[in-house]
């Protein structure tokens, strides 16, 4: 398990400290308001004090820990002190930034990685609010999407072996949903039925190729 | 493509208002700051005003939406009152919360779905800084999970078509990451590497067995 630092602890994070506990994982929770501790004080270490006093951080053992997640929202100076500091003790700092020009500033800092959590959560809800089979493209990795088809027009009637989709078109089958029965694995020999959806995988271009036949 | 209102043009309203936009979606985007709407003001519909006068609402064209997402934070009585207004409208509505109570009262007014951002975003940034093999088991479909695993043990040095995963264990290997390249589609001779991170899919049972083997 792993040892995270966790400075300020506001919805997000504590939301982290939550997930990290949760997976058996150590946290230190610092905050400067002791009541902002309270409610995960009984499953991580806590210390009260300000982030931007270098010795404070020390002193509560953020050295120790195997990265720092630096979660304070509206006071910029405090989070561009309290990243600034752990960079110093050469920690792995993962930020907050409360707007992109804020963020630009952490990079400049030395922040690892710098998040958006507001903004990153409304790019979420809108492709939830949108899913439907062409949108539910997702990309999983880097120009690897997985896409759920509606099995219509030429899929229908033929086995996963005669439609032969990988060489056709670059796409592999991962699993069909018939009803509410899920077909994993799946083998060559299983035939596509009218209402399946077929689930694939691979690049956007192809998924969109293999969608046209399926119409 | 569908028509979404947004309430509140705050970082998670902008944010939601972005990606809709980008992926071919109508965005009505309300707000009582006309800044707020200055960098959505070319890209989508927009109106100014207080979301609490539900005159307001109907004459900004609220009604003809598909969904709203009231996405104000701050101020919990605006975040109520534009909830039960489009409610009132038979509107399907997704609520953004402050914190749990907000939520609770958000779900006795009617809100179809509630969302609380920076809790969910620091839940994920957990996840992320903890990935390892095992923790990273994303489920994909009910009892289907993807996860990566760090090549190792007995998987180094085999074609994937010696290894063959998918009799041994039941999975299926979906893509192979080499340094900051992605192999896809794989192909049986291709060869498993020291350092790579091979991409699975398959019951979370058999995905732990492989995990297993290849430490
Ligand atoms: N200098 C500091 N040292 C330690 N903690 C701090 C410091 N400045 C702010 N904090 C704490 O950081 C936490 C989060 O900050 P703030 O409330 O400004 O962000 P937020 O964006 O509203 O949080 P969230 O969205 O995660 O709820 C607060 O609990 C606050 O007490
Ligand atoms: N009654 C209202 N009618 C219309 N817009 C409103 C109303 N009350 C607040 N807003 C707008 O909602 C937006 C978001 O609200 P607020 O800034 O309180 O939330 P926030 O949680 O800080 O936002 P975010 O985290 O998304 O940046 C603001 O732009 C504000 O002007």
């Amino acid at each position: 398990p792993k040892t995270i630092g966790i400075i300020g602890a506001g919805r997000f994070g504590t939301g982290a400290a939550q997930e990290l506990v949760r997976n058996g994982h150590h946290v230190l929770l610092i905050d400067q308001d002791a009541e902002c501790l309270e409610p995960m004080a009984h499953q991580c270490h806590t210390a009260i004090g300000n982030a931007e006093d270098s010795e404070f951080l020390a002193e509560a053992g953020i050295k120790d820990v195997d990265a720092v997640i630096v979660a304070i929202g509206d006071n910029e100076t405090a989070s561009n002190h309290a990243t600034i500091n752990c960079k110093d003790f050469g920690l792995y700092v993962v930020a907050k930034a409360t707007h992109a020009t804020h963020g630009k500033i952490l990079d400049r800092l030395g922040a690892d990685y710098v998040v958006y959590p507001e903004h990153d959560s409304g790019v979420r809800l809108a492709r939830l609010l949108t899913r439907s089979s062409i949108l539910e493209m997702i990309e999983l990795y880097e120009e690897v999407f997985m896409m759920e088809v509606n099995a219509g027009g030429e899929l229908v009637g033929k086995s996963l072996e005669g439609l032969n989709l990988p060489h056709r078109f670059g796409v592999q089958v991962l699993l069909i949903l018939r009803g509410n029965k899920t077909i994993f694995p799946v083998s060559a020999k299983d035939i596509v039925q009218d209402g399946d959806r077929v689930v694939l995988l691979g690049s956007s271009e192809s998924l969109h190729r293999v969608a046209k036949v399926a119409e």
